[in-house]
């Protein structure tokens, strides 16, 4: 291993990072997560810990971008070079820059993540049967409305699992339309636009506006790619025109011809001799997660190496099963020292007869209370300074967190409002709830605390009414967790047991109790909170969760504090 | 139908790579990634030979170490990787 002139390194353990914008080739949530993963590369090494910041300047700012980007070495197009990263420092240094003009996937093939559907955010599956024949790529057939969709597994007409694959007309990125779809057609400068287009921009990045009109709403979000879209040449996101005429011949599938590096492309339009419109077909891609555990042993220090084997070799090389070579782990312990010690779990408070937290502020009403940021907090009042909540739940899409009396909610956007008096909003409950799920079909919330349970409609209620009516056992002292299943049903956990409720029944399902840990693998069976969001399963133990995706695989354990509170 | 076809390049509008040679492209991938052309702390430019560069180049890459511009080593400047130069500049 080397490391760059003069040893540089972080002078802090905590080091922040904060991701200023996303590819158009992925799911914002999966490269969130390639990101977090690569990080983790390094922080199951040393001391070192990461923290996401949403705004201000991190130590790591990490971007994507095109050809000239903003710093003295353009990228080159598709292939070729990767990213780059600066070595650890102010300003520039250690940033981290990945190629736009790369598709950047897991690293074989279209990592597509479905949104609404049947199958809670799963990735595609590819091929898939439908109706007998079989796809490769997302498509619109069986579709009225143009939405491309995919079956999550091999067999859709048996399986009849589904999502909805990324295009404009589910959603757009960043921009400032939060996620809204594109509005078609849409006014721009004066001009009607019937797609996604890059007009206006000088980095390539395809957008829409996301109102009929973006000259007086000035809405506007970049477009994803679809997965049949073509990467880099001139037509970034345009799909595929079969067939295309190039040279006066035909062509019905992608091609080499007229290229000497032999890199496949085709045609966006249906003659490349008269428009000249192309881009490379999408193939295996880079895989986000190992490029970025490279690219941020440059950011900590760490020069290339040459260890054929090493993660900090210069060349990309696609891993399935990654671990970090014996050689990096020598490079950044050389800088950082080895990780010492178990993983951090916090202290526990003490038991004091006397608080030393002062009498409860009087809040605001939820309308006006908005972040708590100022530096004189009462830390009951500080979500930040709370290790374990009573309950964390989503309703209404926004990601609700319970704790003595209160409440905090984080929007979709990652926005965080409170605290609120839960007393003001629910004022039949007490301070302490144990579980809280909203019902998908009735938007009913359920409360749950201690041995009773109660059911919000708007502001009406019903209860408290005790658990064991639901066909709870009498000896069970509280519902710990909640999770909302498909067709009315919600799964309510307690401990190393859990129990399925049919709502509409207002019933547990016979078969029940099962034992968590053998339907939910890999999670604690201890949880104190357990809640669906964005189509993942949460369980909870002190400050930290364990995620689990539609598979049931634990694909993430972090910070409650950090990932979800947004602190 | 088994003839083969002749081959006809062509220069794609918007293609960032450009139909480069051999030559051209080591020339390019020795300056971009530090091997010649390094700035000494002087401000003077080091002369740096191709063979000796080369053979840096290979040394980092694990090839064998020629000198010359054989096939892997052009094979090895067409692989995708980190624009981090080798050669600190």
């Amino acid at each position: 291993y080397q490391t760059f002139d003069g040893d540089l390194k972080w002078d802090h353990s905590e080091v922040t990072y904060r991701i200023l914008n996303y590819s158009p080739d992925m799911e914002s949530s999966l490269i969130d997560d390639a990101f977090a993963r690569a990080f983790k590369v390094w922080s199951d090494v040393t001391p070192l810990t990461f923290t996401r910041l949403y705004d201000g300047t991190a130590d790591i700012m990490i971007s994507f971008g095109r050809a000239d980007h903003g710093d003295p070495y353009p990228f080159d197009g598709k292939d070729g070079l990767l990213a780059h990263a600066y070595p650890p420092g102010q300003g520039i240094q250690g940033d981290a820059h990945f190629d736009d003009d790369e598709y950047w996937t897991l690293g074989s093939g279209p990592a597509i993540q479905t949104r609404y559907g049947n199958a809670e955010g799963a990735l595609c599956h590819f091929p898939f049967l439908f109706e007998g024949t079989s796809y490769s790529s997302c498509t619109t057939e069986g579709r009225e409305d143009g939405l491309p969709w995919c079956a999550t597994t091999a067999d859709y007409d048996k399986d009849k699992k589904y999502g909805f694959c990324p295009s404009e007309l589910l959603f757009t990125f960043d921009g400032n339309s939060n996620e809204a779809p594109c509005v078609f057609p849409f006014v721009f400068q004066g001009v009607k636009y019937n797609s996604c287009t890059t007009d206006g921009r000088s980095d390539g990045y395809r957008w829409c506006a996301t109102t009929a009109n973006f000259d007086t709403d000035k809405k506007y979000g970049f477009c994803p790619n679809r997965d049949t879209a073509v990467i880099g040449g001139n037509s970034e996101g345009e799909p595929c025109q079969f067939p295309f005429i190039f040279l006066g011949q035909s062509y019905t599938s992608c091609t080499s011809e007229g290229r000497s590096d032999g890199k496949l492309w085709c045609g966006t339009t249906s003659n490349y001799d008269t428009d000249k419109k192309w881009g490379f077909c999408p193939d295996r891609g880079y895989s986000l997660f190992l490029v970025a555990a490279h690219e941020f042993g440059h950011a900590l220090g760490l020069d290339h190496s040459n260890v054929k084997d090493a993660l900090m070799f210069p060349m990309y090389k696609y891993i399935e099963d990654f671990s970090l070579n014996q050689d990096d782990i020598a490079g950044i312990q050389y800088l950082y020292g080895p990780k010492t010690g178990p993983d951090p779990t916090p202290p526990k408070p003490k038991t004091t007869t006397s608080s030393p937290i002062g009498p409860t502020k009087p809040t605001p009403s939820e309308k006006t209370t908005t972040v708590s940021t100022t530096t004189d907090v009462v830390p009951s009042q500080d979500a930040c300074q709370i290790k374990e909540f009573d309950t964390i739940t989503e309703i209404q899409k926004e990601l609700y967190f319970f704790k003595n009396g209160h409440y905090w909610k984080i929007s979709s956007k990652g926005e965080r409002k409170g605290p609120f008096l839960i007393s003001e909003k629910w004022p039949a409950l007490p301070a302490i709830i144990n579980s809280a799920f909203e019902d998908q079909l009735t938007k009913k919330i359920y409360f749950f605390a201690g041995k009773q349970f109660w059911v919000y409609t708007g502001n009406d209620v019903l209860g408290p009414r005790k658990i064991e009516k639901l066909g709870l056992p009498i000896d069970l002292d509280r519902v710990e967790g909640a999770v909302q299943r498909a067709k009315g049903k919600v799964l309510l956990f307690k401990g190393e047991n859990f129990w399925r409720l049919d709502v509409k029944a207002q019933m547990i399902d016979t078969g029940y109790p099962r034992l968590t840990d053998s339907a939910f693998g890999g999670v604690p069976i201890d949880s104190h909170d357990v809640f669906l969001y964005k189509g993942f399963f949460y369980f909870c133990r002190e400050s930290f969760y364990w995620r689990m995706n539609a598979k049931k695989q634990v694909d993430r354990v972090g910070y409650v504090k950090y990932d979800l509170l947004k602190c | 139908w088994c003839v083969p076809l002749k081959s006809v390049y062509v220069t794609f509008p918007g293609d960032v790579i450009k139909n480069m040679t051999d030559i051209q492209l080591a020339d390019e991938y020795l300056k971009r990634y530090g091997y010649i052309d390094v700035l000494q702390k002087s401000g003077l430019q080091a002369v740096v030979s191709p063979s000796k560069a080369l053979k840096e180049l290979q040394r980092q890459l694990g090839l064998e170490e020629t000198g010359s511009l054989d096939q892997p080593t052009i094979d090895a400047m067409k692989q995708p990787r980190c624009g981090v130069p080798d050669i600190r500049n």
